[in-house]
């Protein structure tokens, strides 16, 4: 990428560049670039290649540390499988139009797919559509989904859903939430009582709470992740849009401090464009 | 913020008389720092703080008494000139309907945001018909029916045409028979680099001959915007920008990125979900935001 030899301020500003270019944020491309400096000064690292193969280390170790620690009981890898944690309860947020519904479409066909009876809970009775949108992708991946009319409580509905998932004994039940600004208190509020109201039906649930993240969203991504892991709690992280030209570098900073694994991403609009996270493909890609 | 570090670095060096390359470097690294948390893209910032520094160089920042706000008023004013004048609505054509066209990446805005461009106008007493052209996405016809259902505006049936070109065309002729006003062609989100669908926005625009062809855009977008902007500029040409979700506490200085690619005025700016959440686009609210 440098097309030099050795390690000089030059290459290092054209690196920084490239770390800025592709949204992984001032202040983990300075960290990086200081630990990187102090390297060469105890001449650790003194030509290009050491230095590439150096940075993509550092950033691959930061992506993959939350693997080991504070991970929700995985889902049901057969069907019928856990007693305990059935139904095992996802429920998907973010901000609006990160791709929220259209990811839950595409885990419901691939755990569908695994052999598992999987629910759905049309939980965005806000914006127009939203309940129609969510039954199409459940008639695709052959799931059934739990809705009631537009306008509705949200928190009536998802109790209606978790109800419905313990009496008909599925193993995953899936909930769609309406896209909000992290920003907005009594969103959050709203937020907040599904979640009780989740609890209440089902004791240990939701297991996986998880946080949409669109790639092209810039240093935003952190507030983002702050104010829905003070609200609800973040388990994990799905970034969407990868098949664009956005790097998605931010989710650097977001697992470094916030220590949450990214599970998967998405890399299309179709059913099958959702793909398991993996830290080497994505740093490689960061680079390319 | 920005003002108050700018204070605390020319302060230090006033009674050195007037700014020079070295006094002026640390103040410029600040200007550069809040621009890049801002999301404005890094090629930017380097064209800009070039400018910032021809001007600042110039000028009596440092006979001030408050040197930081002097040199925030330079930077202020410097994005407010690139952002371009204030807009006060889109134009409507002399020879009805005026047909404008939303464009843009997945999820930005833009059926939410053709809702918001009719009630607009409806609420200016014109016969506005909106048009479902994204036959792609799951109830994203059914989305924009209701939209105008709320607002008690009409939405082009397409009945059984699953072909956007062919929505379009049918729809623009349809509202040039019927007297329509303005017409809105809401169409699918699409990558920039998906080379299919961009031609088929090319192929909506030489069918519909719209008067207005707006990139809806995500106001937290990151260092993409560049790319976003330029390529769909480059390739289908652009009247105009609409920033959405400027209700949010993203900085938003992917505009910034947008109008120094494409030189495109920001037309309107999107303020939340309901349909009445629908701004003109102030250059000066806008830098100071991006400025933090
Ligand atoms: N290219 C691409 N598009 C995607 C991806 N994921 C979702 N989309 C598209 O993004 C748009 C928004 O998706 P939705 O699923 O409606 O997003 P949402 O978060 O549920 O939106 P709200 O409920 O309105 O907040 C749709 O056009 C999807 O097809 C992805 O991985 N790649
Ligand atoms: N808070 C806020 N939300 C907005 C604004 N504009 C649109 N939205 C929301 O953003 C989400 C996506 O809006 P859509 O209108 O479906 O976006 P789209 O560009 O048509 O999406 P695709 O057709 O899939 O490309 C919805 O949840 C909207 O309610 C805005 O200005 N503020
Ligand atoms: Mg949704
Ligand atoms: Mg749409």
């Amino acid at each position: 990428i440098l097309g030099k030899k050795e390690i000089d301020k030059e290459t290092l500003e054209r690196l920084e560049e490239i770390m800025i270019g592709a949204d992984i944020g001032v202040k983990a491309t300075d960290n990086l670039i200081k630990r990187i400096e102090e390297k060469v000064q105890r001449k650790e690292l003194s030509d290009i290649s050491g230095l590439t193969g150096y940075l993509k280390d550092e950033i691959r170790a930061i992506l993959k540390s939350p693997q080991s620690s504070n991970n929700p009981p995985a889902p049901p890898s057969t069907k019928g499988e856990i007693e305990g944690s059935r139904p095992y309860v996802i429920v998907v947020i973010g901000v609006n139009g990160v791709g929220k519904t259209t990811t839950i479409g595409k885990l419901a066909h691939r755990y569908k797919g695994e052999g598992k009876d999987v629910l759905l809970c049309a939980g965005d009775t806000f914006r127009a559509a939203a309940i129609e949108q969510l039954q199409v992708w459940g008639s695709r991946a052959g799931v059934d989904v739990i809705g009631q009319k537009a306008g509705a409580d949200p928190s009536a509905v998802v109790f209606d859903a978790c109800t419905a998932a313990k009496q008909r004994g599925v193993d995953m039940l899936i909930i769609d939430t309406a896209g909000r600004l992290h920003t907005k208190v009594n969103l959050m509020e709203e937020l907040k009582k599904v979640k009780r109201v989740i609890g209440k039906v089902l004791p240990d649930a939701p297991h996986e709470t998880l946080l949409i993240l669109d790639a092209t969203t810039g240093q935003n991504a952190i507030s983002q992740m702050r104010l829905f892991n003070e609200g609800i709690g973040v388990t994990g992280l799905i970034i969407t849009k990868l098949d664009g030209t956005a790097k998605g570098g931010i989710v650097i900073g977001i697992v470094d401090e916030f220590k949450r694994p990214i599970k998967m991403i998405g890399v299309g609009e179709d059913v099958s464009d959702l793909i398991d996270f993996n830290a080497d493909d994505f740093v490689d890609s960061l680079f390319a | 913020g920005l003002t108050s570090k700018l204070d605390a670095i020319l302060k230090k060096i006033k009674g050195r008389g007037v700014l020079n390359e070295e006094t002026i470097s640390e103040s410029l690294r600040e200007v550069r720092l809040a621009l890049l948390e801002a999301d404005v893209n890094f090629k930017v910032v380097k064209d800009f703080i070039g400018n910032v520094k021809e001007r600042a160089l110039g000028s009596d920042v440092m006979e001030s008494l408050t040197p930081g706000q002097q040199f925030v008023k330079i930077v202020h004013s410097e994005l407010c000139r690139i952002m371009g004048e204030k807009q006060t609505s889109l134009h409507l054509s002399p020879n009805p309907p005026t047909i404008i066209m939303l464009v843009g990446l997945q999820g930005s805005g833009k059926t939410t945001t053709a809702g918001k461009v009719a009630n607009y106008f409806n609420k200016n007493n014109k016969k506005v018909l909106l048009v479902p052209a994204d036959t792609r996405r799951p109830a994203a016809v059914e989305q924009l029916t209701l939209l105008g259902k709320q607002l008690n505006i009409n939405t082009y049936n397409a009945g059984e045409e699953k072909d956007p070109v062919r929505i379009c065309k049918a729809a623009s002729d349809a509202a040039w028979k019927e007297g329509y006003d303005v017409a809105v062609l809401d169409t699918a989100g699409r990558l920039h680099i998906d080379s299919d669908l961009m031609n088929e926005l090319k192929e909506i625009r030489a069918k519909a001959a719209p008067h207005e062809v707006l990139l809806v855009a995500d106001a937290m977008t990151g260092q993409d915007a560049v790319n976003i902007a330029e390529q769909f500029n480059n390739e289908i040409g652009l009247t105009g920008v609409i920033l959405t979700k400027l209700d949010g506490d993203a900085r938003g200085g992917a505009v910034l990125s947008i109008k120094a690619v494409t030189g495109k005025p920001i037309k309107f700016v999107g303020t939340g979900e309901k349909l009445d959440a629908f701004e003109v686009f102030y250059p000066d609210r806008m830098a100071s935001r991006i400025l933090g």
